[in-house]
């Protein structure tokens, strides 16, 4: 029996419409942590780690750990059916290969519920260790999707560098090259506004702007993104979710061919 | 996709 009821439902919306590009079948995974999913895109070069805590829920019933395979689309599709004031609850209950997501109006004036098809999914689970980086960058998310969706219009990759001048985003393609540099600014009226670059060591990588675009689809869910560095390791860029968890996508770099 | 390292080549199976 699984009883998950979210005050917030609109958080679960952005989530399905930050991850469903990217990430066409996945495995919702129930524990007494909260419910999570991992899964990679489907060329393998992107991952994603989504935690919803079980704290984050009003009500939360999981009576033993249960794996649910679910098509993002379709679970989209339903999500887009509930207003973005509505409380959503999932229901789920033993051995059964549907799933249901019932949608209350604030005023509890009207109840739907929604039946999915789950599916059998067959995915790996990857380990991911605690790492450290040589540099962490926190900026207002909107910046990023802004800078990302820029460059594309130059080039197809991005150089990200750290340097104890700022960090710096760079492309170039056919009709030339840009360069767009962030310097820490912490002095803004509000926090959210600031960017903030921690550094242990300069560091330049490479990814593609593509994979870059499809992680920014996330920027609803968080005014600021923690994009992690690390010349041995893919980037992490994070989106945290209030008070419940995060979604965070790992990216390898491209290397010189 | 050239010189696009898989994302499992980092992790390790759990």
């Amino acid at each position: 029996m699984l009883e998950l009821r979210l005050v917030q439902g609109s958080l679960l919306k952005k989530v399905l419409e930050a991850i469903k590009d990217l990430v066409t079948d996945a495995n919702f995974d129930c524990s007494a942590t909260g419910f999570s999913l991992q899964a990679m895109d489907s060329s393998h070069v992107a991952l994603v780690a989504l935690l919803l805590r079980s704290e984050g829920f009003e009500h939360y019933r999981c009576d033993r750990n249960i794996s649910m395979g679910m098509n993002l689309n379709n679970m989209s599709k339903m999500l887009k059916c509930a207003g973005n004031d509505d409380i959503i609850t999932i229901k789920g209950d033993d051995g059964s290969d549907t799933i249901t997501f019932m949608f209350e109006s604030p005023t509890q004036d009207k109840i739907a519920d929604f039946e999915m098809k789950l599916m059998d999914i067959d995915s790996e689970h990857l380990g991911i260790p605690e790492a450290e980086y040589h540099a962490i960058v926190r900026m207002p998310s909107a910046e990023f999707s802004r800078i990302c969706k820029d460059l594309s219009s130059i080039g197809d990759t991005v150089v990200i560098s750290v340097t104890k001048e700022g960090v710096k985003f760079s492309t170039r393609g056919d009709i030339g090259a840009a360069n767009i540099v962030l310097r820490q600014n912490t002095t803004v009226d509000k926090p959210e506004e600031a960017t903030i670059i921690e550094m242990n060591e300069p560091v330049s990588l490479t990814f593609a702007l593509r994979y870059m675009n499809s992680f920014t689809k996330a920027t609803p869910l968080s005014s600021m993104v923690t994009i992690s560095l690390s010349s041995e390791l893919p980037v992490v860029v994070e989106y945290k979710i209030a008070e419940m968890g995060y979604v965070r996508f790992y990216l390898a770099p491209k290397i010189e061919e | 996709d050239g010189g696009q390292i898989p994302i499992h080549a980092f992790f390790v199976k759990s």
